[in-house]
């Protein structure tokens, strides 16, 4: 059992197991930093961790990151880990991470559909949604980023349990999902919720399910500009950015337009490398790679927020 | 486990709407086990779609009969999984 974080292999994919234990190890590592708690448990009852960032001090406001939504996206994960692991050890070192820290607590769920990233490492490498059961149907599960009570039900989702965008039958139905609404409502200061996604190098913000552009659009905009060049810088990976719908295509019941419905102005979704090349499958050895470029763009937003409270 | 061996991720680039919904009903056809990895959105922008092997000859013919243009993405998923699993092996070792 790796007992330290420098021995963890942070350019290799992992199992649950191996992740959940990671976790353990880094709140060893920095236990007046980071802690673990359960927000809830998956519809195979797995538990549902995240990772809490925090200086001290009640009440303060907060940021919210999630990895792995989408369960064959395994570079988010990856990412994630070497982000939660980049974030505990620059704090006191990087100006930056050390003002975000001194000010908000960060909230980061590295697995958040653990039923189905495990049912990727032992029955199928490309599975997309949940494990929940579909009453009626033979098939199983439901596209977790499809789920959310935003635009939920319209055009840019599927009703049929079979697809790969299934939306479920109601919004919120996903064990995971609830989780997330509910510790997001009850925490009532998250001002920022950033969700990572694999693989078309692209910084999206809302809407998804309608054309109309949000109050806030310049600014976003202003933001993922400034955030797409910054990661450009390190190795030239080019990133588009945007409103989703203008962006990609129409997506309802997504979770960064619940979070935008909600309260949370900052609200961006992450599309991380590659374009046309690996797609799902991308090779360990761009773990480290991507995982660093994103860093600078991650930390744009987080300073840019830390910057404009609200 | 599934296996994916044979299983072609196909690249491919829709020049105008008409494509588009082409592959949206492609898409549609439940007997074929399609999965898209990117979807079909709007003329410039790529469409990944995994097809198994069985469905690979109906497919590539459905393109070029409609004059649609791809490339190969990945050649043999299977073979792509086999090395991630060897690297996750090795690393684990």
């Amino acid at each position: 059992v790796e007992r330290s974080t420098s021995t963890f292999d942070f350019a290799s994919y992992h199992t649950l197991d191996e992740i959940y234990d990671w976790m353990d190890i880094l709140v060893d590592n920095h236990p007046s930093l980071v802690s673990k708690i359960q927000i809830g448990q998956s519809y195979e009852n797995r538990p549902l961790y995240v990772l809490k960032f925090s200086t001290g001090g009640p009440n303060r406001p907060a940021i919210w990151l999630d990895t792995g939504i989408h369960a064959r996206e395994w570079i988010t994960p990856a990412t994630g880990i070497w982000t939660a692991n980049k974030i505990a050890e620059e704090y006191g070192r990087d100006p930056s991470v050390t003002a975000i820290l001194d000010s908000m607590d960060i909230f980061f769920e590295i697995v958040t559909n653990p039923d189905g990233f495990a049912f990727t490492h032992s029955n199928n490498r490309l599975w997309r949604k949940t494990r929940s059961t579909n009453t009626g149907s033979h098939c199983i599960g439901v596209d977790p980023n499809r789920n959310w009570d935003a635009g939920f039900g319209g055009s840019g989702s599927s009703s049929n349990p079979c697809s790969e965008t299934y939306r479920g039958p109601y919004a919120h139905s996903e064990r995971e999902v609830k989780a997330i609404v509910d510790f997001i409502r009850g925490h009532r200061k998250v001002k920022l919720v950033i969700s990572i996604h694999s693989y078309s190098q692209m910084l999206l913000f809302p809407y998804g399910y309608k054309t109309a552009p949000v109050p806030d659009h310049q600014e976003l905009n202003e933001l993922a500009k400034k955030a797409v060049s910054d990661l450009a810088a390190l190795y030239g990976t080019k990133y588009t950015y945007g409103s989703m719908v203008d962006t990609i295509y129409m997506a309802d019941g997504t979770s960064i337009d619940w979070a935008y419905d909600n309260g949370v102005k900052y609200a961006f979704s992450f599309e991380l490398r590659d374009t046309g090349r690996y797609g799902f499958l991308l090779p360990s050895t761009q773990i480290i790679p991507t995982a660093t470029e994103t860093w600078p763009a991650l930390l744009d937003i987080m300073v840019h927020v830390l910057e404009h409270p609200y | 486990e599934k296996l994916f061996v044979g299983d072609q991720v196909l690249h491919i680039m829709a020049s105008n709407e008409e494509h588009i919904t082409l592959l949206r009903v492609l898409g549609e056809q439940e007997e074929l086990q399609l999965d898209f990895w990117r979807h079909p959105t709007s003329p410039g922008h790529p469409v990944d779609l995994q097809v198994p092997f069985p469905s690979l000859q109906a497919v590539k013919i459905f393109l070029e009969v409609n004059n649609i243009s791809y490339s190969i993405m990945i050649e043999d998923v299977q073979e792509l999984l086999n090395e991630e699993k060897k690297t996750m092996k090795k690393s684990r070792r």
